[in-house]
């Protein structure tokens, strides 16, 4: 049974899409099979894996309304072992459309059930917010995974992320654990960023991540080229932190 | 008549909410009157100006169904001349709740009348999405403030938002305008800085501000003292792009 990891955070621009790309490529690298669903109408995780907008005409979009047929719409990638269901525009409407479809908060988890077994692991990039495109990743997920910018509006989130996600567990999927907290754009040279990485230690414990994503210039430089950044620079602090974060889930799935 | 300004970017993390709070507390130490109206349900903007999350519990949210009592819903900063209508929690479900309602993006619009000859220029903070809560800011404003960072993904969704703002203007609100495009976290030492820097003003010309924000970490520590850069530490870089850019803004305005 595969596992599904929702890639979440309502606090913009904290490292969500970068993770997911990157933390796929390395797990397929490691040998396992990963789909990356692009959840967010800005398309970031699509054009981050190398397919252009208009190379891509249906997406998840077309599997949350039941019915996909999955051999027009999971797409590979540069990476071997690595698919992405991409992101189209007409997801922009969903957050409005989907309010009035029955259990509008399970759709996409009905869509992926087929696909279940297809991947050891499936993990969908969210958008900014915690309207019903984020509650259907959570509702499909076995676990959460939260990118934590270590700046303080991103810290001041969390507390409301940790509530919605206990809201879901009673109400929509009691399943639901966290993955871990992920230290992202951490700068070893900034005061802000050794507190935050101090508070959100103190207060999560075993639940943050040993690994530590560094701001990292070739993180951002990789999209631009549309590759993982294994593929653009393997080399780079922000590609062994990536690596260092999958070996440190992948020693966790042995050992349980 | 008080200038209404939207500052919107659906992609998260660019510096919306840095910018309303600086810019605010700029125009305001300008002598002009300010209202920020904070429009995210994370209320950074709030907190950016001092008001923890427990002392606020009423605000932009109970002035959207009507018949709003401004005496309580408006509260004073630590800067003089400049306002808040703050966000509370209940802002999380309104953009659900709006899709029922008559009208449903103008009601901020509507909301806003009796304030607007009260500031010379009331600002909104915008979430980091597309949906019904940016769709009532880009009708209340007359014009829209976008704040660009200099990365590739950034760069990725201008286009998107370009073609809501004249979908906006068609169908809501005839009377918007660009104020302006901002490049923010602007680092001269990285190519990709330059490579966006370039290609924005190709692209957009006069529409970008000369003024450019620069990546600049006590924009970063402001926030957790709860002050706007121009009272946490006036000499820095980032508090000097700021005052730069409301003396563009302000210029503009003289010369119409
Ligand atoms: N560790 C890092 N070092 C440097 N830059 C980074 C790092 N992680 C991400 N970035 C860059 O920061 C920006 C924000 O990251 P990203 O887009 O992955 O965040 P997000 O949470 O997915 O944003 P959104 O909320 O818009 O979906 C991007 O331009 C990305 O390239
Ligand atoms: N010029 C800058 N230099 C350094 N840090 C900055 C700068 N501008 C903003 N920041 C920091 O970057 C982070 C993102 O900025 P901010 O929260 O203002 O963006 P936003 O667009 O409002 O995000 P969201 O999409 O979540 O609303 C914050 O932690 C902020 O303190
Ligand atoms: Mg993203
Ligand atoms: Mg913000």
């Amino acid at each position: 049974m595969g596992r599904i990891i929702a890639i979440a955070n309502q606090k913009g621009g904290v490292g969500k899409t970068t993770t997911a790309v990157n933390l796929g490529a390395c797990l397929a690298a490691a040998g396992r099979t990963v789909l990356l669903v692009d959840l967010d109408p800005q398309g970031n995780a699509t054009s981050g894996v190398g397919l252009g907008k208009e190379e891509v005409d249906r997406g998840v979009y077309n599997s949350l309304c039941g019915d996909a047929d999955w051999e027009n719409l999971l797409r590979s990638t540069e990476v071997a072992n690595l698919d992405v269901l991409p992101s189209t525009r007409d997801l922009t409407g969903a957050s409005i459309e989907l309010v009035e479809v029955e259990r509008r908060e399970s759709c996409l988890r009905d869509a992926l059930i087929p696909l279940r077994d297809e991947y050891d692991f499936t993990l969908i990039d969210c958008p900014p917010s915690l309207g019903l495109l984020t509650l259907n990743a959570l509702t499909a997920a076995g676990s959460v995974l939260v990118p934590l910018q270590c700046e303080y509006y991103a810290l001041e989130g969390v507390s409301e992320l940790m509530s919605t996600l206990e809201l879901v567990k009673e109400e929509l999927n009691p399943g639901l654990v966290l993955e871990g907290i992920l230290l992202t754009m951490y700068d070893s040279r900034n005061n802000l960023s050794r507190q935050v990485q101090d508070e959100v230690r103190d207060f999560f414990h075993n639940q943050v991540f040993e690994a530590v994503i560094p701001r990292n210039v070739r993180l951002s430089e990789a999209p631009s080229f549309g590759r993982p950044i294994l593929l653009y620079d393997l080399q780079s602090k922000g590609s062994q932190a990536y690596l260092m974060l999958s070996q440190e889930i992948l020693a966790r799935d042995s050992g349980t």
